[in-house]
């Protein structure tokens, strides 16, 4: 006799852990950084705001032969806070986000911490502990809570508010949760050098658990400028996202819902559009979602998708990292003897802009190997596992490096970044990029385009030795 | 000013459906089949009933330059059914299954059919229509149903039931959506070609769009043993698990507790492991979720979990293939000239049992290849896609075949089967497994010792061709 029920979203992620990257004590601690500096990150150079970040891993209780040890994580950032009565759901209820909508941003699912929370609850029972204000506000708030599983909903251990001595605004979290910090210590220094390298204007300052500090310097005051929030892009419409946006309207004609509730669509385009799929301007928006409409709904949503004269999606909104910044933070890192970096014009894929930029460094002091060392992130979050199954892998291991005068074993070094207001990750642990044919192709073309300036590079010095020799 | 919100869990699977699988249409129509055919297998040879299955692909609308053809998927089982009552929460609400219990099952997630359902939902508008009728019942119910995606439920446009005139039980689902079945239609029948391998106690008929029919006979009445539910073992249980057990547990004290909720332990067994962790026997369980009993609540979870004298998790509760079927299957299929399978013993990580079995089929109409040709099955469900990021697949790769006697290119296909009441997939998708070393371990063991022998026999067979040249 089957016994049916239904689960809480927070049972479901608490249950099924590894999911979220929380597959084990090494991927646990690994992910709970991750998802902490995510967070900090989108609170400030989303917001325009020079980020301070501060890590910290202490031990707090050593491993024994049956279990792992326990750590205390936590992060600290100077971004814009968390407002105090937004501080519970933000942190207490899976699928709660300030990131659901129509922008660059690291965060995208609203789970990201909250699976962190889980699995400190699950191994330590211990709740978070989080510290925040707003740059407005006059007060520090400080909240500490579990989550409550069976009803996916914040429980508020204890709570309280002091009133600010200082300008500082910012957020601080604390977790305790298992993890095995020996397996993941290579993994999050990684991590945490990746994330530098594309952002040189941030500080990070990484204490661990044997009182070693990484210090990443703020090397320039330069930021991208910040991801907007755009309106969606009729290439982007499926037929129920078509119908929530007509529930919610307040526009009163078809052509007043056109303009006011899409991106760069003229009253003269939008005319067009609906007279090419025979809708009446005039009608209200409504009427889609009448019952017996629904034809008409199928209509006006395939007619959104196919239509070829809209404007493409804007590029605008988004905030690649610059081919000035990757440039650096390869010569940086690296001490290469070449660098060379390409922000790619944008393209789209389902309505969803998207800007593909890469980089190469070769030569110097990078350690010859077998293939390119591919260095991914998307939405400027480094990317350190799934590497075989990611699209950027594919990409990076066809090309056929001889033809571009480079020999095994290949100092060379790929960075390959790819912005979009929607990754389309595999997995909500954000590891790799699922199949996008438009992506695969951008891809291709922005390694393939620095590939050819690394070729003439080399051709031009190989000519020049033989010169010499001569 | 950041706008903070919730989100549905329906909404969040259809906005992001790729996490699902349906990452573009080709993948859409693939998923789709998938997760209709893993219900009916499960309604079917876990609950003693020789599965007939019926796959149906028509084309609905034709595809044009801007959008991919309408397919109408239909699959139809002799299972036992859906009772009236549970058909529109199994099919209209995401995160609604009956097999959220400890059980070898290929459905876990709650989220399969309704996942296939959104994605129809959102490219055609159309309704899923339900069939379905009970082994015990006189009538066949029908439901046409859409999912409610903000509110996360069923809508029903149209029910209503019939009286049965036959002993018929089972369910048929249809759904219409996009697809790409040119392109799929390879890994759609591989897929069906691969269940059949190692079910061929089923009948399975798939009639695809340019009306060719598929038809895999049963050819054994011989099925594996249906699994069976298993009560929790200790050392899979989390400080949150515990909670939730003892807020749930009827008995009255410890003992009782640890004899009746988890599997396997006697009176002997539990009072020792009470004593050593310093809990009185008599002591109602309930005083563990009492305020301030924090502490306490963390001594018997770790010490459920460290505890080294509960017997192992029981493995009779599992549904391997077998050595036989296994062997049959692969003979069948490849035409091979040696074939071996083996059924490991069961394992266990974080206390849910595991059997791995492997198999191998070698030479004869094999055609040679640079590495071994894999098939990967989880809970008898076949994997076709993220190899390279698969366990098994890491295993079999860092073979160095050569010292089995087996040359490159090799005539080698093989199969690898992990069975178990949780499949720690990396995905809902259903495509690889994640890092867990003990399955990593199993899995070489069982590969290697198939290896052996093939290496035995080679050998063997080089010596008699070498004796015959003479
Ligand atoms: N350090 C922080 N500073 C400011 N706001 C934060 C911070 N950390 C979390 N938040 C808020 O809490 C919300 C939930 O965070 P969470 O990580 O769970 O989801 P997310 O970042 O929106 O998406 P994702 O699951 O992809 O990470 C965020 O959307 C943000 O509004
Ligand atoms: N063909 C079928 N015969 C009998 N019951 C079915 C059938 N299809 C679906 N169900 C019921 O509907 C429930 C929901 O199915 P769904 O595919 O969404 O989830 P699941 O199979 O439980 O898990 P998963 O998401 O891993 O597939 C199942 O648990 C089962 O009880
Ligand atoms: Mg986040
Ligand atoms: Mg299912």
């Amino acid at each position: 006799q089957e016994k049916y029920r239904e689960m809480s979203i927070a049972e479901f992620f608490a249950k099924n852990k590894e999911l979220a990257g929380f597959s084990n004590p090494t991927r646990a601690i690994y992910q709970t950084v991750r998802e902490l500096v995510e967070n900090s990150l989108d609170a400030t150079d989303s917001h325009n705001v020079l980020p301070e970040v501060k890590i910290s891993i202490k031990e707090v209780e050593a491993a024994t032969d049956d279990k792992p040890a326990k750590y205390e994580v936590a992060v600290e950032d100077n971004g814009i806070g968390v407002p105090p009565n937004e501080i519970a759901n933000a942190f207490g209820k899976v699928l709660y986000s300030s990131k659901y909508v129509i922008r660059q941003t690291r965060g995208m699912y609203g789970l990201g911490v909250k699976a962190a929370i889980l699995y400190s609850q699950m191994t330590t029972g211990q709740p978070v502990f989080i510290v925040s204000s707003t740059d407005s506000s006059d007060n520090i708030y400080y909240k500490k809570l579990l989550i409550d599983i069976k009803k996916n909903e914040p429980v508020i251990i204890e709570e309280g508010q002091l009133l600010k001595r200082s300008n500082w605004h910012g957020t601080k979290v604390y977790l305790t949760l298992e993890g095995d910090w020996v397996r993941a210590k290579q993994k999050i220094i990684e991590y945490i050098k990746r994330t530098a390298l594309i952002a040189p204007y941030a500080e990070i300052i990484f204490e661990t658990p044997e009182n070693e500090i990484y210090y990443f310097p703020r090397v320039t005051k330069k930021m991208p400028k910040p991801p907007s929030e755009a309106k969606p892009h009729p290439h982007g419409i499926d037929i129920e996202q078509l119908k929530a946006m007509v529930s919610f309207t307040k526009t009163k004609t078809m052509l007043e819902f056109m303009v006011e509730e899409f991106q760069s669509i003229g009253e003269i385009t939008a005319r067009k559009f609906l007279e090419s799929i025979g809708i009446d301007p005039n009608m209200n928006p409504k009427m889609l979602i009448e019952k017996g409409n629904s034809k008409l709904l199928q209509v006006v949503a395939t007619g959104l998708r196919t239509y070829k004269n809209f404007r493409p999606p804007r590029s605008d909104y988004l905030s690649p990292i610059g081919e000035e910044l990757i440039e650096v933070g390869l010569k940086r890192l690296f001490n290469a003897e070449w660098v060379k970096a390409i922000t790619r014009q944008a393209r789209a894929y389902e309505g969803h802009p998207f800007i593909v930029e890469a980089g190469i460094a070769y030569g110097g002091n990078i350690i010859p190997t077998e293939e390119p060392v591919l260095l991914r992130y998307a939405n400027k979050i480094p990317l350190l596992y799934e590497e075989r199954e990611d699209v950027s892998y594919k990409v990076v291991s066809s090309i056929n490096w001889k033809l571009y005068n480079i020999e095994e074993p290949m100092p060379l070094v790929v960075l390959v970044h790819v912005a979009s207001t929607k990754v389309p990750y595999k997995g909500v642990g954000k590891e790799s990029l699922s199949e996008v044919q438009e992506l695969e192709s951008e891809i291709k073309n922005a390694v393939q385009e620095i590939a050819r300036s690394l070729r003439l590079y080399i051709s031009k010095k190989n000519s020049e030795r033989t010169l010499r020799e001569k």
